[in-house]
């Protein structure tokens, strides 16, 4: 199993528009696949028309010893998607496993008796570096990082860049940066093409070719709880994600 | 002194744009005004021009007893007003107050000291209900909740309403909702004008009359480090924002 971590501690950049969205390309081209919406928000959870705070969950992954795997995951409207659902309970985690041993290994450890079932795992951050961010880093094996194209969203960079070589350093020496994703590029704007320009500059191949334009359709898709493929499949953002995924499986499968 | 919070746990519907371009244009209108950074990303710091990480810092105002008050404000481009920075400390707080007795009530201690120093003190918040923002919720006398004009940021709310019920009951009840912020509204789309609408059957009078645009010149005044009405005063961002600035000065000095 794949395990993709999507995230960046700047709110609102597309973290889980793009999770949802992967996760559901990758099933529409054959991949089993599992998200995991590691957000007491829950909007990865909605975004694929499900109620939030639903048992078993994301916090019980991460928090229950005794969980029995096969009946975690739950059924999407996609073919070849499941969903390990958020539930608020997951603002409690932060403290919760302050004093706990190997409190980093928690996800990866419960991940791994899925293994067999999935071919992907997409997981969907909060936005925060705390230890719901931590866990994802310590259970992937590759980070997507979606970049608005926004001045705020460029500065936090450096940070989540500490905090992955931090992650590799002591706990998951084979996470790597899969690529950034430039999200909500708008080209008739200055601010978008010098931020573009800004990433490319510094993260040369490691940046996807595929950038993300601003459509309205992305952002209209999960009020009807459904990923763009089922919304709008014929829509600038359904085009973007779906060449993203191209690109991912190319990167992820090469090896 | 007036302190208002701006919060809202959803990532990316423009708290810090509202946080600095609100104390800017207070300060314009001659109230000594003070904007405290409490989101680990600094954005309100840097978006004032200034570095993230120096001291004192919004971490010393929480977490250190022995403050003293006169030396922690730090002047800023825009006169009359001051600043309390963000530093990366921000993020241990969560797990460093977990069990301080009256852990809620510690920005409320320390901002008392400020009370003869400035007319309006302006709480940034970042994207989560942990304890940093429950700390702004029970010093504030008011909170502005601003709202993207998208679907999940409408979804989030009733989660924040909750908190605030929680915070008024145990904690302060004094605490009232100042106004429902629209940002980022763009007239062309379905979208936005739904939210708006929904927003508003909601909400009625809490809702501000004015509406913040989406607008790009609010977008690039952060990478001058600058307040929208030093970079560009006559864009639509920075009229939406003094006509804000205006009901928010009627609504609190009514009284
Ligand atoms: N390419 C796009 N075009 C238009 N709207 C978009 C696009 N990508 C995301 N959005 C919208 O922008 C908002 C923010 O996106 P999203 O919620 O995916 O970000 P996030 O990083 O997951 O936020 P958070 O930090 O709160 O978890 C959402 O309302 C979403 O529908
Ligand atoms: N009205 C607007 N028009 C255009 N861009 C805007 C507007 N308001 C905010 N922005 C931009 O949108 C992005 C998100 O806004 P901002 O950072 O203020 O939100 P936030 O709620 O503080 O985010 P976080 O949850 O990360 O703290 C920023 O890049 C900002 O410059
Ligand atoms: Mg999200
Ligand atoms: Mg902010």
């Amino acid at each position: 199993m794949r395990i993709i971590a999507i995230a960046n501690q700047k709110g609102g950049v597309g973290k889980t528009t793009t999770s949802v969205n992967l996760a559901s390309f990758l099933a529409f081209y054959g991949r089993k696949t599992l998200i995991v919406d590691l957000d007491a928000q829950a909007n990865a959870t909605s975004g694929l028309g499900l109620e939030a705070d639903l048992t078993p969950n994301a916090y019980n992954l991460i928090m229950d010893d005794d969980i029995y795997v096969n009946n975690i995951p739950i059924e999407t409207r996609v073919k070849n998607l499941w969903i390990i659902p958020a539930t608020i309970d997951l603002v409690g985690v932060e403290v919760e496993l302050s004093n706990v041993k190997d409190r980093h290994f928690k996800l990866r450890e419960k991940l791994g008796r899925f293994k067999n079932m999935f071919d992907y795992c997409v997981l969907d951050c909060p936005p925060s570096l705390g230890i719901i961010t931590v866990n994802a880093l310590c259970a992937a094996r590759w980070l997507i990082v979606p970049v608005q194209c926004e001045y705020y969203a460029l500065e936090g960079l450096s940070r989540l860049l500490r905090t992955v070589e931090l992650v590799r350093g002591r706990y998951n020496p084979g996470l790597e940066i899969l690529g950034f994703l430039l999200t909500m590029f708008d080209s008739r704007t200055k601010l978008s093409n010098d931020v573009a320009n800004e990433l490319r500059r510094y993260f040369g191949k490691k940046c996807f070719e595929t950038v993300i334009p601003r459509n309205v359709k992305l952002s209209e898709a999960p009020s009807f709880g459904l990923p763009i493929l089922l919304y709008d499949a014929k829509s600038q953002g359904a085009l973007s994600y779906k060449n993203l995924v191209l690109e991912v499986i190319e990167r992820c499968e090469r090896v």
